[in-house]
């Protein structure tokens, strides 16, 4: 999640489509957008609602390079698209880079073809008398045909094409734009799609009606690869076949280039004319590209595991599903669709049990384990040390373990600092040196970490040493130097200047991880030699002092331990 | 052949604008301090967020990674 866990404050989020790419039919465009809100909306409470006019939490649109806000976009390739977590203004909003070749990610088939009366693609934005226009348009025709201009300039070159409204009719058009339409008849035959029938030209046709004679109207119908919404220099579309280095092609080619990307040429011969064009590979698919940015708007961060739909990579897929990753991030912040909300973070109530229970009838201690108990100096002076072995919260109050040694600052009536206490009294299967602790309030249980090995006591029976590579952690890890209980069962495991998050009842650590101390915990030290949680507060401790932060994760405290936490004159 | 106006930008300065804009190199912490990340530090960091082997280096993969389509916003929380 972001910063601070930004979310929505509502269920019914609002979105609106303020702008469309020409790449796809708007239906089409309405049609991705709407299923990429079902992904977040099918594993939350939340619903989407369209808006078409005013404001809504997310407003959609396509843009190029500069397009209105401080992260410009790159053209073709590169940055796809970005968006903003939940908030006011742009906040939640959601941008598309039209330098971008969108489709449903299956390629160009199910293109929409604009073309000009010789078949050259549209070109937006253009102008028409004195307007621009970013889309086809029927303005000027009584028929209400849409059309485009295949130049910015339509007065000019006076060269426009017909714009198929519907999907279904990728085919070109007409002499005078009209839709292909089937089945017709031709010479007594019937045709339900385009034919070369009676052309020596190898072009496919098709006519406007039912009887190619009567009207004698009949339109060209690009073949697939001449569908591919490929472009010149000049914005010709690809003709097939064409012919390269003595080679003929009847589709776009990577041959030639030193970069894999396909191309095309715009007449039979790329040599004389010296035309050629891109024709888009796959493009990419809108429907994946928005969900992953709605789930930014949602208030999602990038993910670190591949399979994720917030990895910040693109990869199409063909049957899309969440990664669990995804899930568990959008259910932190709205909760599941149906039931009641997970549990929230559970308070760190001190348990009363982290001491042996004389009367526990847990597993017997494992006789192997117990070590003899280190006599006590009762002159011991905790204050007189500069630095602790590990620091701790066990029943709500702080203990401070050294070299066989414990000593505990409780609060009440009685407070204050108490001890020396022999560790290997209360606890006798651990050693002298402890490298952390951390006491899982749910389970009752306490975990006792010492170099690469662990202990688990419940009440006054214990269950190790067991190797900390058991719960997951690398061989790599010599020890674990802190612990922060993090609710839901997770705990933050710290090492060196990484940190694990531990799922204590599968007692596993949590893919994606180890990240970064300072990447998250950012101004801490990023090797401190201890990491507890206390009284709500992350304390990051080397040498002497402390770094205190708050829940934000902002440091709002350093200090000395010795005067601050012991409470030493 | 009229191949890509290929930038000549040099894969340093690839890396380099890559692991800026995508908030590897200058972390802005919660808690105000700035601190200045070393690109070996901030290669790592990228490289673990790939999922890759976290050499430090700028190796052929981590720059093909870098120049893979993806989102604009910063992997690393500055994105305000």
């Amino acid at each position: 999640t972001f910063e601070g866990d930004l979310k929505w404050d509502h269920q019914e989020v609002t979105y609106r489509i303020l702008s469309y790419t020409p790449d796809m039919a708007t239906s089409l465009v309405d049609d991705a957008f709407a299923r990429a809100f079902k992904v977040w909306s099918d594993v939350t409470p939340l619903t989407f609602n369209r808006l078409f006019d005013g404001t809504a939490d997310i407003m959609i649109s396509f843009g190029k390079i500069d397009h209105g806000d401080p992260y410009p976009f790159d053209g073709k390739d590169g940055l796809l698209a970005h968006a903003y977590p939940p908030g006011e203004g742009v906040q939640g909003d959601a941008h598309f880079d039209d330098d971008e070749y969108w489709t449903l990610g299956e390629g160009p088939a199910v293109k929409t073809l604009y073309g000009n009366a010789d078949g050259a693609m549209c070109h937006f934005p253009f102008t028409f008398e004195g307007k621009s226009y970013t889309t086809c348009t029927s303005d000027g025709r009584s028929d209400d045909l849409p059309w485009c201009s295949t130049t910015a300039d339509y007065g000019r070159d006076n060269k426009f094409g017909f714009c198929p409204s519907e999907l279904l009719y990728t085919f070109g058009g007409n002499a005078d734009g009209e839709k292909c339409v089937f089945p017709f008849v031709f010479l007594d035959k019937e045709y339900d799609s385009c034919t070369t029938e009676g052309r020596d030209d190898g072009y496919r046709w098709c006519a406007t009606t039912s009887n190619f004679d009567t009207d004698v109207k009949y339109g060209f119908c690009p073949s697939r690869e001449t569908a591919v919404i490929g472009g010149n220099s000049e914005g010709e579309s690809c003709h097939f076949p064409f012919v390269f280095l003595g080679k003929e092609y009847d589709s776009c080619t990577s041959e030639g280039r030193g970069d894999g990307k396909l191309w095309c040429g715009t007449t039979d011969s790329y040599d004389d004319d010296k035309k050629w064009g891109f024709c888009p590979d796959q493009g990419y698919s809108l429907f994946l590209v928005a969900a992953h940015e709605f789930g930014h708007a949602l208030g999602l961060e990038h993910s670190n595991i591949r399979e994720a739909l917030m990895y910040p990579m693109y990869s199409f897929v063909e049957d899309f599903s969440l990664h669990e990753d995804d899930i568990e991030g959008i259910q932190y912040l709205y909760g599941r669709k149906d039931g009641p909300d997970p549990t929230p973070p559970q308070p760190n109530t001190p348990s009363t049990t982290a001491y042996p229970d004389p009367d526990d009838t847990d597993k017997p201690t494992d006789p192997t384990t117990t070590t003899t108990a280190t006599p006590v100096d009762p002159t011991k002076d905790a204050c007189k040390m500069n630095k602790f072995d590990t620091i701790t919260v066990i029943n709500g109050e702080l203990h401070f373990f050294n070299d066989g040694l414990y000593w505990r600052m409780s609060s009440g009536r009685d407070g204050g600092l108490k001890g020396p206490f022999s560790i290997s009294e209360t606890w006798p299967a651990l050693p002298a040196v402890i490298d952390s602790a951390f006491e899982n309030t749910l389970a009752r249980k306490l975990y006792f970490f010492s170099g690469t090995r662990f202990w688990v006591y419940t009440g006054k029976s214990v269950l190790g040493p067991r190797s900390i590579e058991k719960l997951g952690l690398p061989n790599t890890v010599q020890k674990v130097e802190g612990a922060l209980q993090r609710g839901k069962g997770k705990v933050l495991l710290f090492s060196g200047e990484n940190y694990w998050r531990l799922d204590v009842k599968a007692q596993k650590i949590d893919k994606g991880y180890p990240r970064y101390t300072d990447a998250v915990f950012g101004g801490v030290p990023n090797d401190a030699h201890d990491v507890f949680q206390y009284n709500g507060h992350m304390y990051f401790c080397r040498d002497r002092f402390y770094w205190r932060m708050n829940s934000r994760r902002q440091v709002d405290r350093v200090g000395y331990v010795k005067y601050d936490l012991l409470q030493c004159t | 052949f009229p191949g890509d106006i290929i930038k000549n930008m040099t894969d340093s300065e690839l890396a380099e604008g890559y692991l800026k804009k995508f908030g590897y190199m200058d972390t802005l912490t919660r808690s105000g301090f700035q601190s200045m990340v070393s690109t070996s530090k901030a290669l790592k960091r990228m490289q673990r967020q790939m999922g890759m082997e976290e050499t430090g280096e700028l190796d052929k993969s981590t720059l093909e990674a870098m120049k893979r389509p993806r989102c604009g916003v910063p992997d690393v929380a500055n994105y305000r």
